[in-house]
């Protein structure tokens, strides 16, 4: 229980809010006019450093289980070709952040179907 | 996770979360963080969706994450999706959708797509109970009018163990989700349900707003390690707040 315990519980804080402006998260405006494959660069290109560094990671983990190498391509072997069956427009824009990043659209499936995967 | 749906005395709502995440996937040992939640900080964005030059939706993204876990239509609702855990969890959802039985959706996509082309909460509230998902969870709902808030409890497959409703005449006038069934106990060793709900009823009904709803996501263990955002939501004014949290240690790991 040590949940229950201070340090790790506190008074019901009064004092959060407002935070620090520093912390206050930017707008990024998606253009559903445009087309799936473009719409998400904007917001893409420029984070293409950390998605590595954090698909990376998801990498290493994967890597203490088995050979990281073999199981990446194999990934990428299995997942790329299942953006085609998704509903539109994800498809689209699936292959588009992997065009804008450079990273193997096998990856980007990865990271976007994380939520399933992790449930196991 | 942890998801607050609240009406105040005026029958005004209020949506709120935390989005935890990260728990096992890697400890940095010299920072004592998550590795995952750190690197998944700098990705947070609010997008503001737009056709035709209009608003159309608004969600919180980690970057590159096309889905919509965090979400609303300005006017219309408010959703959060908190996990869900389940012997029959993704992994076989994934696995009948890679065999080829591809009835079941994806969660994040069809949270997107729900909210972007929601008209009103009751047919997204009926659609979101009974939609063929391929991974558990636990979806949380607030409209525009009293009473409009739901904690809907999901299996994979087409079913909904329970759908559980803001009830304010009753003195429901909020709702708390974690990342457990909410007719259940927490475990002992997981229940930020107690310390929110404890802090929701110091604030009490006269004091709800953006403020006292921070206020009571940012108190710890509800902040704990794997919290990477609070996003606040007022439907009626369409306002999508997010901020980045941390937690500096001492602080709890989930």
């Amino acid at each position: 229980n040590a949940q229950d315990l201070p340090p790790f519980t506190e008074d019901c804080r009064s004092d959060a809010y407002p935070p620090p402006v520093k912390d206050k998260v930017g707008t990024y405006v998606l253009n559903l006019d445009q087309a799936p494959e473009d719409r998400w660069t904007g917001l893409v290109k420029p984070l293409t450093e950390k998605l590595i560094v954090l698909i990376q990671d998801i990498k290493d983990l994967v890597g203490i289980f088995v050979n990281e190498t073999k199981a990446v391509d194999y990934l990428d072997e299995l997942l790329a070709p299942m953006a085609d069956t998704f509903p539109e427009p994800y498809p689209g824009e699936l292959k588009g952040i992997a065009n804008a990043t450079g990273i193997p659209l096998g990856q980007v499936i990865l990271y976007n179907v994380f939520y399933e995967v992790f449930t196991v | 996770c942890t998801s607050l749906v609240v009406e105040d005395k005026t029958g005004d709502l209020f949506h709120a979360r935390n989005l935890d995440f990260g728990l096992f996937l890697g400890w940095d040992a010299k920072n004592s963080t998550w590795a995952l939640t750190e690197r998944l900080r700098p990705l947070i964005i609010n997008v503001d969706y737009q056709q035709g030059g209009k608003t159309v939706g608004k969600g919180v993204h980690f970057a590159g994450y096309v889905g919509m876990i965090t979400g609303m239509k300005p006017g219309v609702l408010s959703l959060s999706m908190n996990e869900r855990f389940q012997a029959e969890g993704g992994f076989i959802g994934i696995i009948e959708w890679v065999l080829g039985q591809r009835d079941g959706q994806w969660m994040g996509f069809v949270l997107r797509d729900a909210v972007v082309k929601a008209t009103d909460f009751n047919s997204t509230l009926q659609y979101l109970t009974s939609v063929d998902l391929l991974a558990p969870g636990y979806i949380i709902l607030g409209g525009n009018s009293t009473g409009q808030g739901a904690i809907i409890t999901r299996s994979i497959g087409t079913k909904a163990d329970d759908v559980k409703m803001l009830n304010p005449s009753n003195g429901t006038w909020y709702l708390v989700e974690t990342n457990y069934d909410n007719w259940e106990s927490p475990p002992f060793f997981d229940n930020r349900r107690a310390p929110a709900t404890k802090c929701m009823n110091t604030m009490t009904q006269a004091n709800v707003g953006l403020k006292g709803i921070f206020n009571v996501l940012s108190t710890k263990p509800v902040r704990n390690l794997l919290t990477t955002y609070t996003a606040l939501m007022h439907v009626r004014s369409g306002t999508l707040d997010t901020y980045l949290q941390y937690c500096p240690q001492p602080c709890f790991p989930w």
